[in-house]
């Protein structure tokens, strides 16, 4: 699956996914 | 709020009741931030209104290496936008669970 998961020390959970076309501002 | 370059959106419907909530935060003009980002892939994290500041978040997405520590504080600026909108929305729409 295209989701990396990436935990902090603090715990905290980072769960990345790619950004959705349409939400990507035109560069 | 300014346009930082960085959105920041509820990754969850918001009903006023539970303290954390799911944010959702990716980088659309990499050209605003000072440092490289690492992708330009969509953070989704949990985030507590009550306990937590968005400088912790902010922080702990430099230590984990999404951002140049040099964009600390324009992370920390969209996320603490978002807060601000949802609490404010939070009130208008559940000023009793509030």
């Amino acid at each position: 699956s295209s989701f990396t998961q990436v935990v902090h020390s603090a715990g905290r959970r980072f769960i990345v996914s790619p950004v959705p076309e349409s939400r990507l501002r035109e560069q | 709020a300014e346009d930082t370059g960085v959105r920041v959106e509820l990754a969850e419907e918001d009903h006023g009741r539970k303290s954390s909530i799911a944010l959702r935060l990716w980088v659309e003009d990499p050209k605003k931030l000072k440092g490289k980002p690492k992708d330009n892939g969509a953070i989704e994290f949990t985030f507590d209104l009550e306990k937590e500041t968005p400088d912790d978040v902010a922080q702990e997405m430099v230590d984990s290496g999404f951002f140049h520590e040099s964009d600390v504080k324009i992370v920390a600026k969209s996320i603490r936008d978002r807060v601000a909108l949802i609490q404010w929305r939070r009130e208008r729409i559940w000023p009793m669970i509030q």
